[in-house]
């Protein structure tokens, strides 16, 4: 049985993912498995990007300025996909953001420390959360507008074919677990309160709502998924495996932005900046 | 905190757009 106050902060942190994230499981799983009437456009080489970056453009990319949109199809195809990566990421960090301001506790907490959990939490999230736009043969993109194929992703020249591999290689696994949107809630919320990110300094205070809500994700598995008794250690396990995949694709960026001429977004030069 | 300008600014405002 649960005890009240932790019913609540499921309840919450659920109702609070359902409202900041405009993508969720529940939805991707209509655009993945065909049951919408607008199905999504399958991007699988450069004829069906150019028709998508017409069809989707404000999807893809936001509102970018027109004259940065028309010079845009001069750049190389790798360049504008990892364009749009970022314009993703970018609404990934804002959703997030937003979402963790929304975890008792964290409003609370020293500034600085809340950009650290940010810093180094948002990718871990982004990634878990991006395993409900994957199956087997793709992504889906542009709000479920557009499904890339992982076939054309790894036909791109590198290093960017080598981007998008080891996410779906996590998703297949995590997808596996078949955790549900109140699960991924908390499973959010758990990375993001994280209490040994580099250069916190109210440890305690953070550990103290870490510690409540691996305390809630526990007890909502036991009670979501009955007949999985090894789900949480399996979930606490992926954590490390987040851990992993970001300090990769770090690396990758890295090189990316040294070798190629594709510009980082502000943002998100702030949080690779110094992360490991 | 310089180093983390937009961070910060998202902390602080709410929905404030971060365009690319």
């Amino acid at each position: 049985s649960q005890k009240p106050d932790t019913k609540s902060l499921v309840r919450q942190m659920h109702e609070a993912y359902l409202k900041h994230f405009h993508m969720n499981k529940a939805k991707a799983r209509v655009f993945l498995t065909g049951k919408t009437s607008t199905p999504p456009f399958v991007i699988h080489d450069m004829d069906t990007l150019q028709h998508a970056e017409r069809k989707l453009h404000t999807q893809l990319l936001g509102n970018v300025a027109s004259g940065d949109a028309s010079s845009l199809q001069e750049r190389e195809v790798e360049a504008r996909l990892f364009l749009f990566c970022q314009y993703a990421s970018v609404e990934t960090v804002t959703e997030l953001t937003e979402f963790a301001k929304a975890v008792p506790g964290f409003a609370a907490l020293d500034l600085n420390d809340q950009v650290t959990l940010l810093k180094y939490g948002v990718y871990e999230a982004l990634f878990a959360l991006l395993a409900s736009c994957m199956n087997k043969d793709g992504l889906l993109v542009a709000r479920g507008g557009g499904f890339i194929t992982r076939e054309f992703l790894k036909s791109l020249r590198k290093p960017f074919s080598d981007m998008m591999e080891p996410k779906f290689q996590f998703a297949m696994r995590f997808n596996a677990l078949e955790l549900d949107d109140s699960d991924l809630a908390l499973f959010v919320a758990a990375i993001i309160c994280c209490g040994d990110r580099p250069g916190l300094s109210d440890v305690s205070h953070i550990e103290r709502i870490q510690e409540s809500i691996i305390h809630a994700l526990r007890l909502q598995l036991l009670s979501n998924h009955p007949d999985n008794a090894l789900l949480f250690p399996k979930l606490l396990q992926k954590l490390a495996d987040l851990r992993q995949l970001v300090t990769e694709h770090a690396e990758l960026v890295q090189e990316i932005n040294k070798t190629e001429d594709a510009s980082l977004h502000p943002l998100l030069q702030e949080i690779y900046r110094d992360m490991y | 905190k310089e180093k983390h300008k937009i961070l910060h600014r998202l902390l602080q405002n709410s929905s404030s757009p971060v365009d690319l």
